[in-house]
């Protein structure tokens, strides 16, 4: 549904937690290339797209929000579980 | 499965349940464990002995926040629980996020313990997540009717990977055996919830109604409503959503936004004020705000100062201006007051005296750019509520850009 925009910045955080808890996704925290940096958290956004059946466009949308804010498991969806 | 594929390497597999939730009766705890562990011991040759000391080789837990390993919990929402693939240490135990509502329910303000225990015993045995939407090793909890639950084949096929099938083969299906006394209070007449397996979107034996065209010129909706600036069509268990901010139709399904509410509404309507939208399905109403249902749902339609003689309401509407709601039963409609939230003196009255050439029942109503929309069969009918006079007929589905 539609979302305020002082929240992106939220729902940007909340994806990258998402994304880092459950699909293995490293933000390089002191990253040069900043769009090197968005790249690969929109491969991983399309992975986890990809998994769950949604579109896969490696961006935000509220699909994709939503799906990440769903009640679930604490285990990782891919496997470099360590 | 994990990487390298961990397993037990053995038959017997211990586990030993550490403390509980005071959510909780610890009767009803041991039950939803020993059931989930039925659940796989059922399918493979795997069988679970409970110990009550020492070291077992899955530790059950119930804690809040950081606990002891890697993975804190989060409070309420988010993560509900986690669970180890095989081996020493850690491995096999299962740790549950105390912050959560545990319950023995199938409930809209609760987590199924027995739902949330077979995921994370299937991660206990080596099992990994699974995309298959509808399996137990999905990693998003859908709220499913328990009563008589049965492992989706996807979860059957990926145990029986690891371990094979059971000694002897099972006589009847995979079910995990309905409880002694049934410890699903679900009320009469309350909706019990669309498990996975009937949604619409899974293949189901008996094929639920397909979707129908968004121009089929005998389309009819069971209610419409808006929601902060959209307008969500409802048909079934299906959802058309129109937007302000995307020029196409959006294909729902009910249960994709709330998963815990049934198909099938009878009306619904927004109280745009208060961020609400509540939902009617016969005798019961639920009330919504976002994605969220409100605690203390459904509640009893007679709540709203309905007689008894009413069994259930055909469609609903609220006038944004004047701070009134209308419902439509049979050929009468009532006028409700959403500040004092009661209903007004002088209803029901009759629907002709009031909306001249509108017939009725009226499946669905709606309010949009100053006009009220009632819709019956594959018409809908424009009105002027000041003038409470009949602009124009037009399909029902003339909002689909058709």
């Amino acid at each position: 549904f539609p979302v305020s925009q002082e929240k992106e910045k939220e729902d940007m955080q909340f994806a990258k937690k998402y994304l880092e808890n459950f699909y293995d996704f490293k933000e390089e925290k002191h990253s040069l290339f900043k769009s090197k940096d968005l790249n690969h958290m929109a491969d991983k956004i399309r992975e986890m797209q990809s998994f769950f059946g949604l579109e896969v466009t490696g961006e935000l949308n509220h699909k994709t929000m939503d799906m990440m804010k769903q009640p679930r498991c604490g285990m990782p969806d891919v496997r470099s579980y360590s | 499965t994990f990487p390298l594929r961990p397993t037990w390497k053995k038959e017997d597999v211990t586990y030993r349940i550490l403390n509980y939730t005071p959510d909780m009766l610890q009767a009803d705890v041991d039950e939803a464990i020993a059931r989930a562990f039925q659940l796989w011991s059922s399918v493979t040759p795997l069988r679970f002995t409970r110990l009550y000391s020492g070291q077992a080789d899955i530790m059950i837990s119930f804690a809040a926040g950081f606990h002891g390993d890697f993975y804190s919990f989060d409070g309420p929402g988010g993560t509900l629980a986690h669970a180890y693939p095989p081996g020493g240490g850690l491995g096999g135990d299962a740790h549950f996020d105390e912050d959560e509502n545990w319950t023995k329910f199938t409930t809209y303000n609760g987590f199924n313990l027995f739902l949330v225990a077979a995921h994370e015993l299937g991660h206990s045995l080596g099992l990994g997540h699974s995309n298959v939407f509808g399996s137990l090793m999905y990693p998003v909890y859908m709220a499913t009717d328990t009563r008589y639950y049965q492992l989706h084949q996807d979860d059957i096929d990926g145990i029986q990977a690891l371990y094979g099938p059971p000694r002897e083969s099972p006589v009847l299906p995979t079910k995990a055996l309905p409880p002694q006394e049934p410890t699903e209070m679900i009320p009469a007449g309350a909706p019990t919830q669309m498990s996975p397996r009937e949604d619409p979107t899974e293949m189901t034996p008996s094929k639920p109604p397909q979707r129908p065209e968004d121009c089929d010129p005998h389309l009819t909706f069971d209610a419409i409503t808006t929601l902060r600036g959209e307008t969500l069509f409802f048909k079934g268990s299906y959802v058309w959503r129109k937007s302000p901010y995307f020029s196409e139709i959006e294909h729902d399904t009910i249960f994709s936004f709330w998963p815990s509410l049934i198909a099938g509404f009878d009306a619904a309507y927004e109280v745009d004020n208060k961020d609400r939208v509540l939902f009617f399905k016969d005798n019961q109403y639920w009330a919504v705000s976002g994605y969220r249902i409100d605690s203390g749902f459904p509640k009893p339609i007679h709540y709203l100062g309905f007689p008894t003689s009413v069994g259930k309401i055909d469609a609903a509407v609220h006038d944004q201006n004047t701070k009134r709601t209308y419902f439509f039963v049979g050929n009468k409609y009532w006028s409700f007051n959403e500040n004092t939230q009661s209903m007004e003196r002088g209803y029901p009255r009759k629907i002709a005296a009031d909306f001249q050439g509108v017939p009725h029942p009226i499946d669905a109503a709606l309010q949009k750019n100053g006009y009220f929309y009632f819709f019956h069969g594959s018409n809908q009918y424009e009105v002027d509520m000041k003038k409470k006079k009949l602009i124009r007929i037009m399909k029902s589905n003339s909002w689909f850009n058709c």
